[in-house]
């Protein structure tokens, strides 16, 4: 378990740098692995340590896994600096910046290991227009990879949509759904088509 | 692999069947507030054996059968049937679709049926382990629950990132 | 103290049924007193237990002053039912509607004892178009009994302005914020004149 | 009765000193996601004497000094002052103007004056309370905090009714 872990946080961060470039243009971000325990102390090669750790269950019992020698575990720490400001604490970063810095992180597992579907839920509601387009521009690339579902009350992540499911409910308390598939042509940000957003 | 269906029953705000079809590629579900989109997400993950009712807002789990509501009557229990297309033979089974129920009770009994067949959480969370929807469900984030990683813990990190590989 | 928390208690509980009556059209609610403690039983006698109690610190200790005879502590249940919906768990209304719920609460201790001023900070995130504007409909409102400053990234929050001011960044960490104050006529939201928005 | 004015000195995004002026009705902030909005609003949260670094998005206090940027250098203190105006006399004080002024350090040393006394928390919070702006500072919603009333015990909820009273 732990080479496949290695494995996969390798390329997970190198994707987590480019996620940030795309989200925070001119800022910079990495993922860092560190000790987490009774000697916090940060080191790169925690997670190689143990061998025998091997084993099929991804959801069993990992606290021995992926401990090393010392007796802590392996943590994953999130750094990002937005263009312009000094590397501090993330609790700092205003709404959006966090709401970007957390689907940077979603995306950068996507592309390590892609699931066969997403739903996000109003993920967008912090971010302003500028920011919106950005992260739409990135569902709209990785559709092809993986299944998205967006619910949202924006109306231009709508413009996103190759399908829109249009959601209702008259004044009995029960949700109608009436689905329209939109003509490739009608999806303003289809794939790398059409004017730069 | 990708969603393909969802059919819902007495699940809240859906209180006779409702199946909704998806396709690959992006879809965007818009409404009014209170309309019941994030009920369908409550569906997914609750479909896919979320062991908190906290994380569909309930506080108890009976807390998503339809409780009733102008004209209509509560429901006595509630039906979530979950299908995913595998038609490319990605996950480790002969099928071409995957289907999880799940189904609770005004009791609290409940039960799970993987491809029809009665089966327990551990059976479901197997089959759907090979299809990398994970126990953790990273792919399903919540109305509000987006800054979440941010808040979480670096050890919890590590462990959605292990479970991803 | 707790015969100035039974008046205003009861002129909040009074504006809480006209602010939701306002923002859930068509819908109920109200606050409940109920005691909490060892015997979770609603009283609606409980605030009204101890003369004794009254006191003209209002952030002491609290405790006591308000436990009735049975050793038990008053709390304030909130209800709402929207439209055509069976009243249930204020846990599973949506987003959007929690946030009225809130907001509607907000105000009703405002009508009852209103502050200086209120700064809301992104309180509208999880409103559609149409709650929007009821929300706003109501600052507008109320802003001649307390000063409102209104924190969004949303243009349509702007329309309610007296005062407009544009916050930036450049490329170097540095706020700068420049006011402008808008002519009442361009105040589409402005108290009861204008359209029905 | 009114906030009349806002100064900040190295209090987040602000390295150097800024003045807001704002009148009574209603004012709009605008701007980008990250261009310094909600540093406004911690900035009164905390002169008014919040004492948790969380409230303010730091871990600890000094989180709030502006930390440096590009081509500036850090400041060694953070400092924000907060004029309300008083010229209805509705507040328990014969000034026009009630001023609180709070300041932090690096090491931790901090400072609250009253209309530009030294003074403790306590006489801040006093002189708040006559101006029904309570410890509790209900009437400020700081982001994503809107649904706290929703979440919060029922007993939380008397006692902000009870300090509004
Ligand atoms: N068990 C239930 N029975 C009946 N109705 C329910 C049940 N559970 C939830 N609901 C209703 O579903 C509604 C919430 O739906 P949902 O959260 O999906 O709205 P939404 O479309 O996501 O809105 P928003 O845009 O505000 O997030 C609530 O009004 C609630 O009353
Ligand atoms: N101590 C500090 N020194 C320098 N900059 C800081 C400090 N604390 C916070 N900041 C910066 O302030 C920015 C956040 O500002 P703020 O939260 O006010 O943004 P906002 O305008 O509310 O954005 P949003 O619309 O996304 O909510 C962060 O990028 C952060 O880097
Ligand atoms: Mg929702
Ligand atoms: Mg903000």
């Amino acid at each position: 378990i732990a080479a496949a872990f290695e494995e996969t946080f390798e390329a997970t961060a190198r994707n987590f740098e480019e996620m940030v470039s795309e989200l925070f243009p001119g800022g910079r971000g990495r993922l860092r692995r560190m000790e987490i325990g009774p000697k916090p102390v940060e080191q790169s090669f925690a997670a190689q340590g143990s061998a025998e750790a091997a084993s099929e269950d991804a959801c069993g019992e990992d606290g021995d896994d992926d401990q090393d020698g010392h007796g802590s575990e392996v943590g994953v720490e999130i750094e990002v600096t937005p263009a312009g400001k000094s590397m501090r604490r993330l609790s700092l970063l205003s709404g959006g910046e966090k709401s970007l810095v957390a689907l940077a992180f979603v995306f950068s597992v996507l592309l390590a290991r892609p699931c066969p579907f997403y739903i996000l839920d109003e993920v967008e509601a912090a971010l302003d227009d500028i920011n919106l387009d950005r992260f739409l521009r990135l569902v709209r690339r990785f559709a092809a990879r993986s299944q998205f579902i967006v619910v949202t009350h924006q109306k231009r992540t709508m413009d996103a949509a190759d399908v829109l499911y249009g959601v209702s409910m008259a004044g009995d308390g029960i949700t109608k759904v009436v689905s329209r598939k939109l003509p490739p042509d009608q999806t303003e940000l289809a794939g790398d088509a059409g004017p730069a957003v | 692999m990708y969603l393909k269906a969802l059919n819902l029953k007495g699940f809240k705000s859906f209180p006779d069947r409702t199946r909704l079809n998806f396709s690959p590629g992006v879809s965007v579900i818009v409404g009014p507030n209170g309309c019941g989109k994030s009920n369908i997400t409550d569906a997914v993950l609750w479909a896919l054996g979320e062991q908190s009712p906290l994380a569909v807002r309930g506080q108890t789990m009976q807390d998503v059968i339809f409780a009733g509501g102008k004209g209509q009557s509560a429901r006595r229990f509630a039906e979530v049937e979950v299908v995913i297309d595998n038609s490319e033979g990605r996950a480790n089974s002969e099928f071409s679709e995957i289907s999880v129920t799940r189904r609770i009770e005004r009791g609290g009994e409940g039960e799970y049926r993987l491809n029809g067949a009665r089966c327990r959480l551990s059976d479901v969370l197997e089959a759907l382990s090979d299809t990398n929807l994970g126990r953790e469900m990273h792919s399903v984030i919540s109305q509000g629950r987006v800054e979440q990683i941010i808040n979480s813990k670096p050890r919890d990190r590590r462990l959605l990132i292990e479970e991803a590989a």
